[in-house]
C-alpha cells in the first residue's frame, strides 16, 4: 500500500478560509 | 461572535460507567455494513467498546508530543506502535501546518485547549464518567475529576437518544473551520466518522467510506443510522479524505484521498487518532504501586489498597491514633511501637520507633515521647544489671508484676519451713518412742467372724456372772 503520500484533495471543511479569524 | 465559554457548565451529558465487572469480556465488536441510504450503496463499520475508561484513548499524531510538534501522520503510523486493535481518525486539524484543534486529552496529558471554544466534545472523565457535548474552559481543566481522554468534534449528533444538528448548528463556533459553508458540511455525502456511547455505557466509533459530494453519507443519516443503533450520545469527528479505519494494523477502508499517481487511492496524514487497545489500568501505571494485570491493577505493597493502587491502609486500627500510615506499614509516633502503635515504648527507651535510651540519673525511666526525666514522670528506676539492651523483656515486668512474684515466693518459702519444721519434730517423736521400747495396742474391730463372736462371749460373761 505504500503509494506515496496522498494528496488530499477530498476537503471537507464547514467554513470558508475567509472568515477564519485569529484566536483572540 | 464566536463565543468562548471560561467558566459554568454549557449544555452537557455526563453518562455514569457501568459496574464494574472483573471477569467481563473487553473485547471490541466489529460490525461491516453495506447499507442504502436513498438509494445509495454505503459500506463502513461500527465498533462497540466495553470498558472504555480501560480500552480507549486518543492518540497524538506519531506518538505523544505529535500535537507539540505539529506532526501528522497516517492512522496506521500512529497505531501500530500504540499497540491498537482497531483505530479510527479524530479529530479536526489544520491542514496547511498540522495543529491539533479543539481540546485534546491523551491518557491523562492535557495536549490542546481550545480556551472554551464551543464545538461538540467527546470525553472520559477518570472516575469512567463519560461526557458529551459543550464544555467550558474550567471544565476541560477540572483537576478534581479530570479528563482522561477528551478530543473535539465539529456538531453533536445526537443527544440522549434524538438527533441533535439543528440545536448544534446554532451553538457551535466556526473558528476550527478553514473552507466551506457549514450547511453544506452538514448536508453533504462524504466519508465520515464518528464516536459516541450506547445506553450500556460502551464506546462505539464509527466510519463509513465515501468521497464528498459523491459517495458516502451526510451527517444527517449517519445520525440516524447510529440512533437505529442505540447510540444515546455522539458527535462528528473529521471527514472527507481524513476518513480511516485501520484493524489490527493494517488499513481496512477505502480513504478517497488519491495518491500522487492518480490511479490510487491513499490514506491521509492526519492528527489525532482514537484507538481501542487492550485493557489497561487507571492509572497506567498503577500509581506506581502496582502491577496491571487485565485492566485491573494489583498492589505490590501490602498496605496500598484500592482501584488504582493509591490509597494507603494500615488496617481498622489506623495505626491506634499513634502513627501514620505508610507503605512500609505504621509510622508511629515518639513513644509508641507495635505494628499498630499501641504500645507504649519499653522502660527505658523514647523517642520515635523507641531507639533512644533515656539519659535519666540512676537508670531511672524517662517520659517515653520527650525522654524527660522529670520526677513527675518517673516511673522506676532499674538496677545497673538490669539496664540491659534486653529492656524489651524487661518491659512486661509491671511494679504490680514484681510486687505478685514476691508475695508468691515468700508465702511459697513459709510453706516450705512449716513442712520441713513437721517432719523434723515427727522424726524425732518417732525416735523417742523406740527408745522407751513401749508399744501401741490397737483392739481388732473386725477380724473375721470367729475373733469377733469369741469376743463376743467374753464381754457378755464379764457383763453377766449369774449366767448357766
Amino acid at each position: 500500500l505504500s503509494f506515496g503520500v496522498s494528496r488530499d484533495d477530498d476537503l471537507l471543511l464547514p467554513y470558508p478560509l475567509a472568515r477564519r479569524r485569529p484566536s483572540r | 461572535d464566536c463565543a468562548r465559554v471560561r467558566s459554568g457548565s454549557p449544555e452537557q451529558e455526563s453518562w455514569p460507567p457501568p459496574p464494574t465487572n472483573p471477569g467481563a469480556s473487553h473485547h471490541a465488536a466489529v460490525r461491516t455494513f453495506v447499507s442504502h441510504f436513498e438509494g445509495r450503496a454505503v459500506a463502513g463499520h461500527l465498533t462497540r467498546v466495553a470498558d472504555p475508561l480501560r480500552t480507549f484513548s486518543v492518540l497524538e499524531p506519531g506518538g505523544a508530543g505529535g500535537c507539540a510538534q505539529k506532526r501528522r501522520a497516517t492512522v496506521e503510523d500512529t497505531a501500530v506502535p500504540a499497540g491498537c486493535r482497531i483505530a479510527q481518525n479524530g479529530g479536526f486539524f489544520r491542514m496547511s501546518t498540522g495543529e491539533c484543534l479543539g481540546n485534546v486529552v491523551s491518557d491523562g496529558r492535557l495536549v490542546s485547549s481550545s480556551g472554551g471554544l464551543q464545538n461538540a466534545q467527546f470525553g472520559i472523565r477518570r472516575d469512567g464518567t463519560i461526557v458529551t457535548g459543550y464544555l467550558s474552559e474550567e471544565e476541560v481543566l477540572d483537576p478534581v475529576n479530570p479528563f482522561v481522554q477528551l478530543l473535539s468534534g465539529v456538531v453533536w449528533l445526537i443527544r440522549n437518544g434524538n438527533i441533535y444538528i439543528n440545536e448544534s448548528q446554532a451553538i457551535e463556533c466556526d473558528e476550527t473551520q478553514e473552507t466551506g459553508s457549514f450547511s453544506k458540511f452538514v448536508n453533504v455525502m462524504s466519508a465520515r466518522t464518528a464516536v459516541g456511547h450506547d445506553r450500556e455505557g460502551q464506546l462505539i466509533l464509527f466510519h463509513a467510506d465515501g468521497q464528498t459530494e459523491q459517495r458516502g453519507l451526510n451527517l444527517w443519516e449517519m445520525a440516524e443510522f447510529l440512533r437505529q443503533q442505540d447510540v444515546v450520545n455522539a458527535i462528528n469527528l473529521d471527514g472527507g479524505g481524513s476518513a480511516t479505519f485501520v484493524l489490527n494494523g493494517t488499513l481496512a477502508s477505502y480513504p478517497s484521498d488519491h495518491c500522487q499517481d492518480n490511479m490510487w487511492r491513499c490514506p491521509r496524514q492526519v492528527s489525532t487518532v482514537v484507538c481501542v487497545h487492550e485493557p489497561r489500568c487507571q492509572p497506567p501505571d498503577c500509581s506506581g504501586h502496582g502491577t496491571c494485570v487485565d485492566g485491573h491493577c494489583e498492589c505490590t505493597s501490602h498496605f496500598w489498597r484500592g482501584e488504582a493502587c493509591s490509597e494507603l491502609d494500615c488496617g481498622p486500627s489506623n495505626c491506634s491514633q499513634h502513627g501514620l500510615c505508610t507503605e512500609t506499614g505504621c509510622h508511629c509516633d515518639a513513644g509508641w511501637t507495635g505494628s499498630n502503635c499501641s504500645e507504649e515504648c519499653p522502660l527505658g527507651w523514647y523517642g520515635p520507633g523507641c531507639q533512644r535510651p533515656c539519659q535519666c540519673e540512676h537508670q531511672c525511666s524517662c517520659d517515653p515521647q520527650t525522654g524527660n526525666c522529670s520526677i513527675s514522670q518517673v516511673r522506676q528506676c532499674l538496677q545497673p544489671t538490669e539496664a540491659t539492651p534486653r529492656a524489651g523483656e524487661l518491659a512486661s515486668f509491671t511494679r504490680t508484676t514484681w510486687l505478685a512474684l514476691t508475695l508468691t515466693l515468700i508465702f511459697l518459702l513459709l510453706i516450705s519451713t512449716g513442712v520441713n519444721v513437721s517432719l523434723f519434730l515427727g522424726s524425732r517423736a518417732e525416735r523417742n518412742r523406740h527408745l522407751d521400747g513401749d508399744y501401741v495396742y490397737h483392739p481388732l474391730q473386725e477380724v473375721n467372724g470367729e475373733a469377733l463372736t469369741a469376743e463376743k462371749e467374753h464381754m457378755e460373761e464379764t457383763s453377766n456372772p449369774f449366767k448357766d
